[in-house]
């Protein structure tokens, strides 16, 4: 056996449905999921108990969905066949979730398809803080085994692998089924609500440059760029020549929204693209591409999903001269020749080691160096080493590049 | 070759590679540097894929490497124990 590094803190578990397989009958994943929790629970401390009511945050320690293809985690599915299943090791946010491909066709008793039982039973496996075996016949080898019998008992490899982590327990546990009343509206929720509430007031009719985060930075043919609301600064080679804010609509006519949540130069020609919600915008210069739509083309046309919110940071990256396009904790690397996402991607931030997320900007300064930027703060990173030189901000936004102390 | 045994052979070639990063068989800092493989990195990976698998170690992408790189599995990561990786994190 292997273990992850993480591991629960506690042995009272949670788990909660998001959501289930119109394969199977609800009741009948009900049953199945129980009944994967219990190999585990058999063998420690371990109780699991289901949350029946949630709200949109972490409110449980497991949550179990069936989603496909792209699914909001940086971790695609595939279609039918080869990837079947993943769960996140245990820990904060997404930690202990298990996720199933909704476009294999699950079953619960029938030799046919893919047994749920053992996926599920291998993918909380995961969920505790174990990680694939390499031993053929455990459950947690990475390879699915099909279907198992009824009376399925926990493999050695698999019992030491957890009770190393959770302990032993002698008599048999069962997850308890116990109704959480929703507590969505907590006073910790309504307080992070006020907070961004103010935040948002206060960048009503905005021009101070040095107190205030901002929407996106960019380098646009050596210049950089800081966009805030409906203004922007420039700062030039040897540093700010005007502190003064410039509307957007000044400089890039027509230019229809408010404010922009991304921009970057193309590296052909020099186009400058646009972000803002789930559209985009080329400009030529000062000037909107030909033909263009005023209202935007959708973030579609460039093959991103279609529930995509928005994108949080456009940057090219020195280091292999490609671009990335970030949203929330995941990232898409954009063919500028083809106008589209290349094929496998999303793919985790993470991979963009102590880069915060959700981002604001990202782009490469004229010292050749690639900056990410949250908040007030920017974050220097090392291209070849691919972390952040300090998981602690490198400077202030405003003191670097807009002349604020 | 023929120009489409040659294609074939690329693909399946980028396939494997990718399957190998996926499933950290590369001992690399990231997916992002797939590009930049050496072909003594890639015949490493597949020797680790293939013994993971209990595959005989021949370092290529051969029949049964890749009959078994196509069976259902899990999607989380194989952790390798550290062995596995020979000398090169002795040398790091």
């Amino acid at each position: 056996y292997v273990i992850s590094g993480s591991q629960w803190e506690k042995t009272n578990l949670t788990f909660r449905f998001l959501n289930y397989s119109p394969d199977v009958k609800f009741t009948k994943i009900r049953t199945v999921i129980y009944e994967a929790f219990r190999v585990w629970s058999q063998v420690t401390h371990l109780t699991f108990t289901e949350i029946m009511f949630g709200s949109a945050k972490k409110d449980a320690d497991i949550r179990i969905m069936f989603a496909q293809k792209f699914h909001h985690d940086g971790y695609p599915f595939d279609g039918p066949g080869n990837i079947l299943a993943h769960a996140f090791f245990p820990g904060e946010n997404k930690g202990g979730d298990a996720h199933f491909d909704d476009d294999e066709n699950w079953t619960v008793d029938s030799d046919e398809g893919v047994n749920l039982f053992m996926v599920a039973a291998h993918e909380f496996g995961h969920a505790l803080g174990l990680s694939h075996s390499k031993t053929p016949g455990s459950l947690m080898y990475p390879w699915y085994a099909g279907k198992q019998s009824k009376y399925y008992t926990l493999p050695k490899d698999d019992v030491e692998g957890i009770q190393k982590l959770y302990g032993v327990k002698n008599s048999n546990n069962t997850p308890v089924i116990v109704l959480v009343p929703n507590h969505e509206g907590s006073k910790e929720d309504k307080d992070e609500k006020k907070e961004e509430e103010e935040d948002e007031n206060k960048d009503e009719g905005f021009v101070d440059n040095c107190t205030h985060k901002f929407d996106a930075i960019t380098r646009i043919r050596g210049d950089v760029y800081i966009f805030k609301g409906k203004y922007f600064w420039r700062w030039e080679s040897g540093g700010m020549k005007d502190s003064s804010p410039i509307l957007i609509t000044q400089f890039w006519y027509n230019y229809p929204e408010d404010s922009v949540d991304a921009v970057f130069e193309r590296k052909k020609g020099s186009k400058i693209m646009f972000f803002k919600g789930n559209k985009y915008w080329l400009y030529d210069a000062n000037h909107m591409e030909k033909a263009w739509p005023i209202e935007g083309r959708p973030l579609t046309e460039l093959g991103l999903p279609a529930d995509l919110k928005k994108i949080d940071a456009a940057f090219t990256w020195s280091y292999n001269k490609r671009t990335y396009l970030v949203s929330d904790d995941m990232y898409w690397k954009f063919d500028e020749n083809e106008n589209y996402v290349v094929y496998d991607y999303p793919r985790d931030m993470k991979i963009w080691q102590g880069v915060p997320t959700p981002l604001d900007a990202a782009f490469q300064f004229n010292d050749g160096k690639t900056y990410f930027i949250k908040g007030k703060h920017y974050w220097e990173f090392l291209d070849s080493q691919m972390r952040v030189k300090t998981k602690l901000p490198t400077g202030n936004i405003s003191e670097r590049w807009m002349q604020c102390k | 070759q023929p120009r489409t045994q040659r294609s074939a052979g690329t693909n399946i070639q980028k396939k494997g590679m990718k399957y190998l990063m996926e499933f950290g068989y590369v001992n690399g800092p990231s997916l992002e540097m797939e590009n930049l493989m050496s072909e003594e990195a890639q015949v490493k990976a597949i020797r680790r894929f293939q013994a993971f698998a209990n595959l005989p170690l021949t370092g290529r992408l051969d029949h049964r490497t890749i009959e078994w790189m196509e069976k259902p599995r899990c999607g989380n990561k194989d952790t390798l124990p550290e062995d596995t990786w020979g000398n090169e994190r002795k040398k790091r």
